[in-house]
Formats: structure tokens, C-alpha cells, sequence
């Protein structure tokens, strides 16, 4: 049996604008910015506490919204990857 | 063999005499010095200046052997999302993993405490990452964390390995990487050094983990004390080279730091060796910081040895590489790699060759081998994509097949160098095939990358499958990595090689004719080649074993002077074979394959281009009479009453004279009051009873009497004119919905249904809501929320009122 996909509330989403843009997105729809993903200019990490931590079922709601905002390129709902030391 | 083993330095460690991997401290009893650490130390190098971070649970940063060593600038908790990477403390000490990687790397020297680090100068950091879910955003947070302070990441973790899992980095991680290897060390490269894996017992195979099989990552597998096999040892042909880790219980282990300012000498697995590399790359940045990422890979290419590290399928590959699926290159040599990167020049830039796309499916039978061969001349055409001596190879390829675990691929280069992308995965019973999955080998490395390079794929099964369900390769293509020119010498390999492949004096100009028969008859002096020649090698022999170094072919000759030849049975796609010269000659532009040089001796064409059979032309679009058939990529001819047509011969857009279009079929034009009947088809005159009237006026066919239509001066209410395809006469259609009168469809209402109001010609609800603020109204608007029936509900009217 293939393992299922669990989604977490942390979502990456590529933002015009820099951080203050991020930022204030971020706080229009309701998540926190934690920041630019490493060295990915335009990449930002989000996340949101009123959503289910791990879930078998991608979100929507609010996240549609942030989605379409004229601002947001692209935006990724975090899967847990089964990663093992060696 | 080990060099002359320098004298061990008096270090106070505690457990130094016990690291055998390092010296030889006892004489009396074993040791296993050949990856030359002490020698590369004697010479000064031991890590200065150059940061190393461990990709893993956390760090102990206070540890007594790594406080000394400790970068803070160098770390980070990803997990905790703040600067400190110390580890979870928990009862099972389960966060220990990146506490001992670092230990290896960059513990103190001389400290009375411990072990001694193979860069024990070099400045280490932790990035604390594992100890929580684990994303792509994680994965990128990590490996991008400072790219112009960290010089070499380290990380010995990835995808299960079970045997059963094929995984690799996401987008995010992906672009990390690449962001990295681009930007990262101010452009000279970041250097990922990455753990091969640790699913041996579960006959697991590294190309099924996307990190170790990646050309950013310097994959690192191990070796026992005694140069065995270790039970967890994955093999690949992505794997760089090995280091000495642990193996059987009557073999020894790995020294290093603990958790709790411990020591251990029972570290093992496959993360015991990617940090030693990670040291002994410290030690070679040390000695030349301007290597590239590439050079590091080439340096390790060069000088890691098979020693005596035992294993069945050691071999010579085209370059002259002694390479195997379990160690790649062999061990490596700490001291070789600093001497080699003391002097080293920059390779060459890295030049990327995109094989065709062979998206012709083929079936794979069971207990049977399918093969798939193309013929490449590695982008000699474009100058920027031509790859003449190999790096990397990668295998795009996607497969449907019933039981994923059966299937062993393989890939013969043109010089008939074989890697095994993958082996059987007993464990492995997905029915997911592989989709788009790259597989990457090492072991064409220096070879040439022009020719023909075969795919092959058995399909043994290891328990009893439904026969109707079969395998199938349904696409798979080539990416050839290296450069244009020879990597290590200042000359490119064709003019300092001894002799060329014979090109007819009329073809070339006197100057280079001259300066190329001086090359020949200085390397004429130099030692003739005895060994076989390829089959394509005519009769005047070699001068070594590729289908490049042929003194005259069989068949056809193909390439140019300046590019380099080769001999080859058939022409590639883009040329024909001229019988007369025994060379391929370049087709028209846009033909793939052709008769002639000529613009109308194409036979078949480009991607995108239309092969036109009358003309043997190659097209953009088909020419009027003429319909574009995608299947095959051919213009056919409309059917002889169409003038026009489109995707089938008898769907006409146009009419020839004397013919109007009824739908999509072109009819003889009748006089007033006549009809086309069906059988024969002709002008018929039409039956007396039919005269002017309004009710009179239908369609003048007896098989369609249309009793339906009328014929009146204006549409009613609720419905607009509009021209109507095949008809003289325009038809009434109904308004949008909730529109009541209107001049045409969306956006030309006139007047709306009650409940309804009119905005910008469309209806829209007449709800309305208090909280449609400038952002929410920007992203309907933007998203142009209002034209889609299921949104009317938000708040179109008020957003459209507030502009």
C-alpha cells in the first residue's frame, strides 16, 4: 500500500513584492511569514495555526483566497517527506 | 597499496591510537592507511579557513572535542527556527546522528579529549533539521543556509531505505540545490556531500533516492576494515567514491564524538563516510579555495583508487577510470586529492546536451531484455550544448509497469562502458512504474558522448503476475553533462590526439589542412594503439577502442573537423548518408530526415514542422487545400469541393466555386427555388407548394423540413441575432441567464431578471456584504470572480460599486 500523503500548516508561497509584501500578506489572510526559504528570492514560508497540524486532507478555505491574491505566483501546502538518518 | 606512512604525529587524543583508519600507531597490529590522511596533514593542510556544516539532528556545540571548532555562523535549528543547533535530549539519545558526523569532520587536535578530526582545523557547524517533520521547505531552508559562508554541507539522511521507496528532492530542495551550485562559495559552488545510503540488507538501490543520484551531490558509499562489502552498502552508478565505515561484528568500527560529551567507537553505517569526504574535501579547499564545485568532483574522479576493495564488477571504463557500482572511483586518497588540487585548473565550463525525446512506447515482456537505442551527436551543433568529453549522465525515463521491483535497467555508452542504473528491489511492489524519474551514472566519466548509447530494461518476475498486464517504457531520453573541451589539458583532446579520422583534402581549407598534417606527422612519432578497434573502424584501423578515434568506417563518417568524427552505421535524425562520400551530410533546416541536401527531398520533419508529402517540404503551417494531420505531423488534401479544411478531409472551412458550405460539407450551390437532393446528389427543383410566405421560408430540402424555424423581422425578448455558421440568415439566440434583454451573450445585457442588477452588461446578485475590503475586492476582481456563476456570491456588486 503506497503511504498516504500527510499535509501539514506550514505552506511555501512565492510572493512579488520582497518581505514587507510577504508580511503584510501574511497577516491579511491570517498566517505568519517565517521568513524567506533559504537562499530562494521570492520564497517565503508561511504558517498558519487555526489549520490542522498533519492531515490527510489538503486545506482550502482561507488558502484559496491567499491563492488568488493578485501578489501570490505560486503556494504549496507542505507534505511530511519520510526522511531517515543513514 | 599505502604510500610510505609518514610518522604519526604525538597526538594527546585518547582515542587516537584506535582510529586504524588513520595511521598506523601499533605496528604491530592492523591498520588501513591508505586514504593517506597523515600524509595530506604533513603537508599543512588540516582544514583552515574552510567551513563545514552537518545537515542532521542537531549538534552538541559545547562538546569539548567540537567547542573549539564550533561555527556558530555555520548553524542553525530549522526545526526550532532559531540560531542554536543543539540537539533534543531525550532517554534513547536518539539525537546523536549529527553529533558524531561532526566529530569525524573537525574534532579538536590535541586536546587530551577524544578522537581527531580529519580537518581538525576546519570550522564546523550543525543545521538541526531531522528532529521534526521534515518538508521541502525544511530541505531548502537547509541546504541554502548561508551559501557564500558554508563551503561544504554534509548530510547523511534521505528517503527511507527500504527497498521499496523512490523518492528525491521537491521543487523547493531542487532549487536549492541548483541555487547553490550557481551562486553559492560567491559562484564557485556549493559542495553537497551526501551519505549513498543504508538499505543493502533490504536490497535497496541508491538511483531510487533522488539525492544521492543527483549530479550536485558528491554520493559517498563504504568499504569494510578489510575492504569488503558492507551489509548496509547500497550500490549505484551515481556513487563517487568510498571511504573506510564499519562493517561485520569481527570488524572494526568508527571513532568519534557523542552525545553527552561522550566517545564512541560504534558508529556505523553509510554516515560514517560521507563526513570523512566532507574532511578531506576540506582539506583540498584548503589547499586550492578556488575549486568549483565541478573541480571537486573531478579531483575525486581522479585520484580515489580501487586499492583493494573487493568487488565482481570492477572496470576500465572508455576514459581509462577503474570504476564499480558498490565504491564508484574507489577510496579516496586525502593526500592525492591535495597534491592534485594544489595545482588544479579550473575544468572547463559545464556544457548540457538534451538528447531527443524517444516517445515511442515499447512493450517489456517478461524474462526478456528490451532495448532502446538512439544515436546522439551530443549537441555538436550547438556550440554552447556540445558536450565532447562526459561528466554526468542522466536517463529521463518514464515506465508503467505491474511490479515495479522486477525491473533491472541498464545503459551501455558508445564506448561500451555499462552501468546499472537499477537492480531488482525484492521488496518493492509498486505498480507506480516510474514517471519522469532521472537516473544518473558516473561511470562514462571522460568518455565521449557521441554515438549510440542502448537502454536496456529486463523485467524478471519474482512471483507470478497477471500475463495481460505488461510493462511498458513509454518515453526516455538522454542528458548528457561535461564539457567541450578536455577537462584537465590546456589543448582540446582532438588536436593533441595522435591521429584523425581521414577527411578528404578538398574539404578542408590549405592553412588547416597544413597545420592539421603537421599534428599528424609530430603524432605519428608517438605509440601506436594495439587493441581492438570499434566495429565501425574500417580497415585502416584505430587509435583506440572508440567509434572517434576510427582512421576510416565501414559505413558513414559523421561530425565535422572542427567537432570531432566518428563512425556510424546510420545517419542520425538531421541527416542523410551520401553513399558516394561515406559521410553524413546535414539535412535542409527542419527536416528530420531527407534524401538530399535539397529544401524538397525531406521525408520526414522536425518537431512542429508539417511534412508536406507532394512537395517533400517541411512546413510551419499547411498551405490552402491542404488540412495539418497531428498524429503523423502531415498536410493531407481537403476533399475536392473544399477550398479550406481542417483536421479531416471532409470538414471544410471554405468552398471551392460553385459550392457553399453546409455545415462542414461543401454542397453544389442551387438556383432559387431548387434543393440539393441527397441520392443523386443535384439541384432539385422545389415542390409547388412552397411560395413566399413566413411559414414558407424553411430550408427547401425534403429530408429537412425543419418545421421549427420562422423567418421574423426581429428577435423577441430575451434573445439577440447572431450569425449563424452554414446559414444565409442569422438565428435568435437566447440571453446569458439572468438576463432578460440583451444585444449579445456575456457582457451585452440590456436588462436583468428581478433579484438581479445590471453591472458592466452582466447580471449580478443583489446580495451584498460589509467586509469586501481593497484586498478581498482586488483578488475578485484579479480572479475575475464575477463572470463565474459559483462566485457571484462574493460580493461582486458591492466590490464593483466601491471601482
Amino acid at each position: 500500500e503506497p503511504s498516504r500523503t500527510v499535509y501539514t500548516n506550514h505552506w511555501a508561497v512565492r510572493v512579488r513584492g520582497g518581505p514587507a509584501e510577504a508580511a503584510r500578506l501574511a497577516a491579511a489572510y491570517g498566517y505568519i511569514s517565517l521568513g524567506q526559504i533559504g537562499s530562494l528570492e521570492n520564497y517565503y514560508h508561511f504558517h498558519h495555526s487555526r489549520t490542522f497540524k498533519r492531515s490527510t486532507l489538503s486545506s482550502r478555505g482561507p488558502h484559496n483566497f491567499l491563492r488568488m491574491d493578485p501578489k501570490v505566483d505560486w503556494l504549496q501546502q507542505q507534505e511530511v517527506k519520510r526522511r531517515v538518518k543513514r | 597499496q599505502a604510500r610510505g606512512e609518514p610518522h604519526a604525529q604525538p597526538f594527546n587524543d585518547p582515542v587516537w591510537p584506535n582510529m586504524w583508519y588513520l595511521h598506523c600507531g601499533d605496528k604491530s597490529s592492523r591498520c588501513r592507511s591508505e586514504m593517506n590522511i597523515l600524509a595530506a596533514w604533513q603537508r599543512g593542510y588540516t582544514g583552515k579557513n574552510v567551513v563545514i556544516t552537518i545537515l542532521d539532528d542537531g549538534i552538541e556545540r559545547n562538546h569539548p572535542d567540537l567547542l573549539q571548532n564550533y561555527d556558530p555562523l555555520a548553524s542553525y535549528d530549522v526545526n526550532g527556527n532559531d540560531h542554536d543547533p543543539t540537539p533534543r535530549y531525550d532517554a534513547s539519545n536518539e539525537n546523536k546522528h549529527g553529533t558524531r558526523c561532526a566529530g569525524e569532520v573537525a574534532a579538536a587536535a590535541n586536546n587530551s579529549y577524544c578522537i581527531v578530526g580529519i580537518a581538525y582545523n576546519a570550522r564546523i557547524g550543525g543545521i538541526r533539521m531531522l528532529d521534526g517533520d521534515v518538508t521541502d521547505v525544511v530541505e531548502a531552508k537547509s541546504l541554502g543556509i548561508r551559501p557564500d559562508y558554508i563551503d561544504i554541507y554534509s548530510a547523511s539522511w534521505g528517503p527511507d531505505d527500504d527497498g521499496k521507496t523512490v523518492d528525491g528532492p521537491g521543487l523547493l530542495a531542487k532549487q536549492a540545490f541548483e541555487h547553490g551550485i550557481k551562486k553559492g562559495r560567491r559562484g564557485l559552488g556549493s559542495i553537497f556531500v551526501w551519505a549513498s545510503g543504508n538499505g543493502g540488507r533490504e536490497g535497496d538501490y541508491c538511483s531510487c533516492d533522488g539525492y544521492t543520484n543527483s549530479i550536485y551531490t558528491i554520493s559517498i558509499s563504504s568499504t569494510t576494515e578489510n575492504g569488503y562489502k558492507p551489509w548496509y552498502l547500497e550500490e549505484c552508478a551515481s556513487t563517487l567514491a568510498t571511504t573506510y565505515s564499519s562493517g561485520a561484528f569481527y570488524e572494526r568500527k568508527i571513532v568519534t564524538t557523542d552525545l553527552r560529551h561522550r566517545c564512541t567507537d560504534g558508529h556505523t553505517g553509510t554516515s560514517v563516510s560521507a563526513p570523512m569526504v566532507a574532511g578531506i574535501i576540506a582539506l583540498a579547499l584548503e589547499a586550492n579555495p578556488l575549486l568549483t564545485w565541478r573541480d571537486v568532483q573531478h579531483l575525486l574522479v581522479k585520484t580515489s583508487r580501487p586499492v583493494h576493495l573487493r568487488a565482481a564488477d570492477w572496470k576500465t571504463n572508455g576514459a581509462g577510470h577503474k570504476v564499480s557500482h558498490l565504491y564508484g572511483f574507489g577510496l579516496v586518497d586525502a593526500d592525492a586529492i591535495v597534491v592534485e588540487a594544489k595545482k588544479w585548473k579550473t575544468v572547463p565550463p559545464q556544457h548540457v546536451c538534451v538528447g531527443s525525446l524517444d516517445r515511442v512506447p515499447k512493450y517489456i515482456r517478461p524474462d526478456h531484455v528490451l532495448r532502446a537505442s538512439t544515436l546522439s551527436n551530443a549537441c555538436a551543433e550547438h556550440r554552447d550544448q556540445h558536450v565532447l568529453y562526459l561528466e554526468h549522465v542522466v536517463v529521463r525515463l518514464s515506465i508503467s509497469h505491474p511490479r515495479r521491483g522486477d525491473l533491472q535497467i541498464s545503459l551501455v555508452s558508445p564506448a561500451g562502458t555499462r552501468s546499472q542504473l537499477l537492480a531488482r528491489r525484492v521488496f518493492d511492489h509498486s505498480s507506480e512504474g516510474f514517471k519522469g524519474w532521472e537516473f544518473m551514472t558516473v561511470h562514462c566519466w571522460g568518455e565521449r558522448a557521441a554515438g549510440e548509447w542502448t537502454l536496456e530494461i529486463h523485467d524478471t518476475p519474482t512471483q507470478v503476475r497477471n500475463p495481460a498486464v505488461q510493462g511498458k517504457l513509454k518515453e526516455w531520453s538522454l542528458l548528457f553533462y561535461g564539457t567541450a573541451e578536455h577537462p584537465y589539458t590546456a589543448l582540446g583532446a582532438p588536436q593533441s590526439r595522435g591521429r584523425m579520422l581521414e577527411v578528404p583534402a578538398s574539404e578542408m581549407e590549405p592553412s588547416r589542412a597544413a597545420f592539421l598534417q603537421s599534428q599528424v606527422e609530430v603524432a605519428e612519432e608517438e605509440e601506436e594503439y594495439t587493441g581492438p578497434c570499434h566495429p565501425e573502424c574500417g580497415d585502416q584501423g584505430c587509435d583506440g577502442p572508440n567509434a572517434d578515434q576510427c582512421l576510416n568506417c565501414i559505413h558513414y563518417s559523421l561530425g565535422s573537423v572542427k567537432t570531432g568524427r566518428m563512425c556510424v552505421s546510420s545517419c542520425p535524425a538531421g541527416f542523410f548518408g551520401d553513399e558516394g562520400a561515406r559521410r553524413c551530410r546535414r539535412c535542409y533546416k527542419g527536416c528530420e530526415r531527407c534524401v538530399g541536401r535539397g529544401p524538397t527531398q525531406c521525408t520526414a520533419c522536425k518537431r512542429s514542422l508539417y511534412h508536406h508529402p507532394e512537395m517533400s517540404t517541411c512546413v510551419v503551417l499547411c498551405p490552402a487545400g491542404f488540412y495539418a494531420e497531428e498524429r503523423h505531423k502531415r498536410c493531407l488534401k481537403c476533399h475536392q469541393s473544399c477550398k479550406k479544411c481542417v483536421g479531416e478531409a471532409d470538414k471544410c472551412t471554405a468552398c471551392k466555386d460553385g459550392f457553399s458550405l453546409a455545415g462542414e460539407s461543401c454542397v453544389p450551390e442551387c438556383q432559387p427555388a431548387m434543393y440539393l437532393s441527397r441520392e443523386p446528389r443535384r439541384c432539385e427543383t422545389c415542390p409547388a407548394s412552397t411560395g413566399p410566405g413566413e411559414e414558407d421560408c424553411a430550408p427547401c430540402t425534403p429530408e429537412t423540413p425543419a418545421p421549427h424555424w420562422r423567418c421574423v423581422p426581429a428577435c423577441r425578448e430575451g434573445f439577440y441575432p447572431a450569425e449563424s455558421p452554414g446559414l444565409p440568415n442569422k438565428v435568435c439566440k437566447r440571453c446569458d441567464d439572468h438576463c432578460s434583454a440583451c444585444e449579445g451573450s456575456s457582457g451585452n445585457c440590456l436588462k436583468c431578471k428581478e433579484g438581479f442588477s445590471l453591472l458592466g452588461g452582466s447580471c449580478v446578485t443583489n446580495e451584498t456584504c460589509t467586509n469586501a475590503d481593497k484586498t478581498f475586492c482586488e483578488m475578485v476582481k484579479s480572479n475575475k470572480l464575477c463572470e463565474k456563476k459559483l462566485f457571484v456570491q462574493f460580493c461582486c456588486q458591492t466590490c464593483l460599486m466601491a471601482g
